[in-house]
């Protein structure tokens, strides 16, 4: 899954989450025509009635724009599967309500939640409050794939902030 | 003339350097953004890699609007992320127009006609890939570009496929985080055993380093043709016939039937108050309700801006833990609702539901996963 957000001098605004699924897809590549196919198909397992034809299935994926009263605009999505809406939901905390600069509150490691409600510290994550979290009894789990990355363009003190993750190596551009 | 001491040719240096440093600063300004020194004036993309950020920039700058520099910059990330996305997937987009109606535009893959008798069977018991052609939906990607392009777009449609043709046919050195993924032993094995090593493995079909190039020429012509003749050549022509036959090749299901009917969903975003702030995000089956359903909850706490203490920074992340906990349990009420109860996701967005599920949420200790309803969870995926 990849995020692309853009925002032009029109104040036309694009919030873009794209995907072929799981890394590769299906890993089924058409040669006649040099595609990549998705798998989008599993993201109905764990489903108990019948799949119909046209349906879409359940997706992570939320491009999202947020608005203040004051103007200031921001596009923001993420990839990485499951991680999906933590990596976003904490990068708007950050940004919203910690005040941290958009950079900043895309780059802070996070917590990730998995569907057996173990949590799971992204590595950097602050020990202190590792340790709190712990001795209120929830559950540290194993988790060793943090592929969250979140993309985001905003308005920020009359400038226009655009960050690429810098977990994919993402650098974003501009004028 | 008389001469300077010292102490005033210490001041003049002084002086002078900090000229320069202003002026090396003035410039950079110009260059970024008249003003902008930290950030950008007009216009901006922020994608996965800087050159296809790069590419949707160079779009914006010939006049483009941030549609033309949205689809330019996915098209790119197909050949540099092709782990990530292309042609043959589904995307979800938000637009803002300039009144600030916010539009969400769903081409997301959905199930074939036909499709595998108990396919669900197929479902991996653990965490793994799901690999093999009976997990392809039908592909949305290129009638997506076509509806918000036809809507939104100033550029021809062929100028925002240009830069990708050049890259796929010419080829780029091993992009570095495709690289990074692929040295991993899984993923080496994931695509030397598959259909995928056509392009992604060098002559000895071993999968391709850091140091190699990376083309795509059967993409680049597809793309060229698709350029030339609209998303109809994917969807009603010859490249949609190619890729029916090499799928029902591979031993899938899908046909130029599922191609020909594909459509875009277009809706409303759903828009919910977050204090002074507005989200739009796009409704079900997209994960936007549960992330409004988690910030809901979030948003009345209180919030130390700034540099929290320890103490408060524990306090945050377990209210935050919480809620996902419960946003975890009520994962089951994301469907496509045109296929299921139209409202199953509702009442995530319901303040009376939020501040309900706030009160359970208990200031220091937690619970049992059924207290969440977090009942035979799905699996997680890393996308």
């Amino acid at each position: 899954t990849t995020h692309v957000s853009v925002m032009d001098q029109n104040g036309l605004v694009v919030s873009a989450t794209s995907t072929i699924n799981q890394l590769f897809g299906g890993a089924v590549y058409s040669p006649r025509t040099g595609i990549i196919l998705n798998n989008e198909l599993a993201d109905f397992c764990k489903r108990t009635t019948t799949l119909q034809a046209g349906e879409r299935p359940p997706s992570s994926m939320a491009p999202t724009i947020l608005e203040s009263k004051s103007g200031g605009v921001l596009a923001i999505g993420g990839s990485g599967g499951s991680m999906i809406t933590t990596a976003m939901a904490l990068s708007i905390i950050n940004h919203l309500w910690l005040g941290m600069s958009l950079k900043d509150a895309i780059a802070a490691p996070i917590v990730f939640v998995d569907s057996e409600n173990q949590v799971n510290f992204e590595k950097g994550f602050n020990e202190n409050v590792r340790d709190g979290l712990k001795a209120f009894g929830h559950k540290v789990g194993n988790w060793n794939f943090f592929l969250n990355v979140v993309n985001a363009v905003g308005t920020e003190n009359g400038c226009i902030s655009a960050i690429s993750d810098n977990r994919k190596l993402g650098k974003s551009a501009g004028y | 003339m008389a001469k300077c001491k010292p102490w005033q040719k210490c001041c003049c240096i002084f002086l002078a350097l900090i000229c320069a440093a202003a002026l090396v600063c003035l410039c950079i300004a110009t260059i970024v953004g008249e003003g902008c020194i930290s950030g950008f004036k007009h216009a901006a993309v922020a994608a996965d890699s800087k050159l296809c950020s790069d590419i949707g920039k160079e779009m914006l700058l010939q006049g483009g609007s941030a549609v033309d520099g949205a689809i330019a910059a996915l098209l790119c990330t197909s050949v540099v992320n092709p782990q990530s996305m292309g042609i043959g997937g589904g995307s979800i987009l938000a637009i803002r127009n300039k009144t600030g109606n916010v539009t969400v535009y769903n081409f997301r893959e959905t199930v074939p006609k036909s499709f595998k008798t108990n396919l669900l069977s197929d479902c991996p018991k653990e965490f793994r890939f799901s690999t093999g052609s009976q997990w392809i939906g039908v592909p949305g990607e290129l009638r997506g570009y076509e509806a918000v392009h036809k809507l939104y777009g100033k550029l021809p449609w062929a100028k925002l496929f240009e830069p990708t043709i050049k890259l796929a046919r010419k080829g780029i050195p091993m992009p570095p985080y495709l690289s990074q993924i692929m040295s991993h032993s899984f993923v080496k094995m994931h695509v030397e055993n598959s259909s995928l090593c056509e392009v992604l493995c060098n002559k000895n079909n071993v999968s391709l380093g850091k140091e190699e190039i990376l083309k795509f020429p059967k993409l680049a012509e597809t793309m060229e043709t698709i350029a030339k003749q609209g998303a109809d050549a994917f969807y009603n022509g010859k490249i949609g016939q190619d890729l029916i036959q090499d799928i029902k090749n591979a031993g899938g299901t899908l046909s130029m039937e599922d191609l020909r009917s594909f459509k875009v969903q277009v809706e409303n975003a759903w828009t919910v108050p977050l204090g002074n702030i507005r989200m739009h995000i796009p409704p079900p089956p997209s994960g936007g309700p549960l992330l409004a359903f988690i910030l809901g909850i979030m948003k009345d706490y209180p919030f130390t801006a700034g540099s929290p203490n320890v103490n408060e920074k524990i306090q945050m992340y377990h209210h935050y833990i919480e809620a996902v906990k419960f946003a975890n349990g009520q994962k089951k009420s994301i469907r496509d609702p045109i296929f299921s109860d139209r409202k199953s996701a509702n009442h995530l967005v319901d303040p009376s539901f939020i501040n309900r599920i706030r009160k359970m949420i208990s200031p220091n200790s937690t619970h049992e996963n059924t207290y969440y309803n977090n009942v035979e969870p799905p699996f997680d995926n890393f996308g």
